[in-house]
């Protein structure tokens, strides 16, 4: 969902 | 993934390594290094991490979640519980009153997020926490006037890490079409500006060939 491509980095 | 952000992730790895080295290398003594810039990083590892078990990114991204929250509760526990290292913590130095810092960077997190749900806020919490997590640490170093060159290497790699990461956000501004983080860059850029003083007197030392002083 478009949580997991903005939240890639550490 | 990029290059910058790589690398980025990799000195951020490295000045973990170096203070656990610190730490061991030198008979287990803490010296100079603050408890309380180590608490709130593991605070910062903690609550960024929550989407650990929910949102699968990559396994690099996994791994890498995993060792940072385990390196910084290690550090915590070993400079609190480790009985030979918590002797030589110097907590008359460490004295910065670091739960204003939480309350700001929480109270800033309610007020400015993506989403209001209890992931995306504490997300931005640790957002805004690293910014500021290093000052108990740059405090201590002034306090105690000199730094030995094992916690300079350690800020060194910090401000390395976030000096990369800014790269990785103009990079990824310029390649990907819909890349926004206003949030991260925003905290980015001013956490990486706190360390620039720390780095001109790192430079200055460095140059003129003396002990690193900063200025009390």
């Amino acid at each position: 969902g478009r949580r997991n491509v903005m939240k890639d980095e550490l | 993934m990029n290059i910058f952000r790589f690398a980025g992730d990799m000195t951020h790895l490295m000045s973990i390594l170096i203070l656990l080295l610190k730490i061991y290398a030198t008979k287990s003594c803490a010296v100079g290094i603050s408890l309380k810039t180590q608490e709130l990083y593991a605070l910062v590892f903690l609550t960024r991490y929550l989407d650990q078990f929910t949102d699968y990114v990559s396994l690099y991204n996994s791994v890498m979640k995993v060792v940072f929250i385990a390196s910084s509760l290690a550090i915590v526990w070993c400079m609190r519980r480790h009985p030979l290292v918590r002797k030589s913590y110097d907590k008359d130095l460490d004295t910065f009153r670091h739960q204003y810092v939480l309350l700001a960077c929480f109270v800033l997190a309610l007020l400015l997020h993506e989403i209001f749900t209890f992931q995306e806020v504490f997300w931005a919490f640790s957002i805004y926490l690293e910014a500021v997590a290093i000052l108990p640490q740059l405090v201590l170093l002034q306090r105690s006037g000199n730094v030995d060159n094992l916690t300079g290497q350690y800020v060194l790699f910090l401000g390395a890490y976030r000096g990369l990461y800014i790269i990785n956000w103009i990079y990824r501004y310029f390649t990907e079409d819909h890349f926004t983080r206003w949030i991260a860059c925003v905290s980015g850029l001013v956490q990486t500006a706190l360390y620039a003083d720390f780095f001109y007197y790192y430079y200055l030392s460095w140059k003129t060939n003396t002990k690193l002083k900063l200025p009390a």
